[in-house]
């Protein structure tokens, strides 16, 4: 479904100071997969994601979904990608602080047609219970706790049934419980719709939900292999 | 040192609706302790914080720190004592954007005399370091990774040797590694300058760090008996 090859990205500080972030990373994610991507802070998760978001663009290297290149493309196809077929939970939510939750969740419908945003909502209506936001929705964003903000991100990026889901430290200010509960509604994505799920974690404990994890180290990514480290 | 009394807090929506957040709230802290606060997402830790950081007022009861009451005081009184006495990690890091990652950290200095300013940069010059963010002085918080911008919250909670450090699920973007050099640098904290931490997290592995903890459940406040547990 994704395939990433010798992607390459830095950034530049004046005329003297370049940082390598990402050095010739190679990535692939099939369809129904559940990855992990682990590593240290600062080490370019968030980069990475962004990348296969189309809300950033690689120095060098290719990316494709489905068979189609991203890199080098308009900035109008990549809006489209964005809109269609990727939900992303950003690390610091980005919700709209002038929309109500409701809103906020279902803004990724409005830019559908009619037909498919009712399907959509019908198959959606539990997805507020199953995160315990149903009592929110009429809130706004400075009107809720950090891990209420988190499950409202979470819930936007599930909303309009994505092929990707590209999660950001999703459960980072969420309790065990609340934790566990998101995990799950993560894998049954992956069960019932076929998503992708692609996770950059610092909690090693949700290794067990994904189906295999990736370790990012000084700009490289590595295979995480669990059954030779247990 | 600080005293929190029969504290009632909650928020109304419209004529019909009120949460309860915080009910009856009965908290001590002493000098040079470290105590964690745990409870599910959307209990109410980040209230709490912010009625002993003077960021917000309870409905009724009493705060009294070092012996002198907080409650009703006027809002320049309130603004001192935060700015003197407390230092806050916010849980979504509230760094200032047109300011570089330096600036953001020395902010709670430019309030202060010239004297006691230069005293306390020496002391912190180790801060930077053990924080690992030295390299990053200069750049602006858009420019950091999420963990990187935790980091620079908690330095500028640090920088000013407050009385009291309250500090909101201060780890939640950082990996394993990096949180324990944290929880190390908090320790040192409390037992080099006496200073007092509360500390929300969900992170129940870091109880181990704290001399004890205390549970926030349907509003109220319970101590959590670590040794009747294990
Ligand atoms: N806009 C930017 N300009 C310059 N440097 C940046 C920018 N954004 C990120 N960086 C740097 O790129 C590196 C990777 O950042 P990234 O946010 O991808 O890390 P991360 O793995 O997500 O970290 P964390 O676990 O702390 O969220 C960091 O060193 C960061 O300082
Ligand atoms: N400004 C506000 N107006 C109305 N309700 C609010 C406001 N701020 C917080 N709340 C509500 O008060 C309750 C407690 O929120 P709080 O942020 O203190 O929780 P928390 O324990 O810090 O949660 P988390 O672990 O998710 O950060 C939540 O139900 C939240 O929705
Ligand atoms: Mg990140
Ligand atoms: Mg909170």
């Amino acid at each position: 479904l994704l395939h990433m090859q010798a992607i390459n990205k830095s950034y530049l500080f004046g005329k003297t100071e370049e940082i390598k972030v990402l050095d010739t990373i190679n990535l692939e994610l099939h369809r129904g997969e559940f990855v992990a991507l682990v590593g240290p802070s600062g080490s370019g998760k968030t980069t990475l994601l962004n990348l296969i978001g189309c809300i950033d663009h690689s120095d060098s290297g290719e990316i494709y979904l489905d068979g189609k290149a991203l890199h080098n493309q308009s900035e109008q196809f990549l809006k489209n990608i964005r809109r269609n077929r990727i939900g992303f939970i950003f690390q610091n939510f980005n919700l709209i602080q002038t929309l109500t939750v409701q809103e906020n969740i279902e803004l990724p419908l409005w830019s559908m047609n009619k037909k498919s945003e009712q399907e959509k909502l019908l198959l959606r209506k539990q997805l507020y219970t199953d995160l315990g936001i149903q009592d929110l929705l009429n809130r706004f964003p400075y009107q809720l706790s950090g891990g209420q903000q988190q499950r409202t991100a979470i819930a936007r990026a599930l909303i309009s049934n994505p092929d990707i889901i590209l999660a950001d430290e999703p459960t980072g200010n969420l309790d065990y419980k609340t934790t566990q509960e998101i995990m799950h509604i993560l894998k049954k994505e992956t069960e019932k719709f076929q998503t992708s799920i692609l996770m950059a974690t610092h909690d090693l404990s949700l290794l067990n939900f994904a189906d295999r994890a990736l370790i990012l180290r000084d700009g490289q990514l590595v295979n995480y292999d669990s059954q030779n480290s247990q």
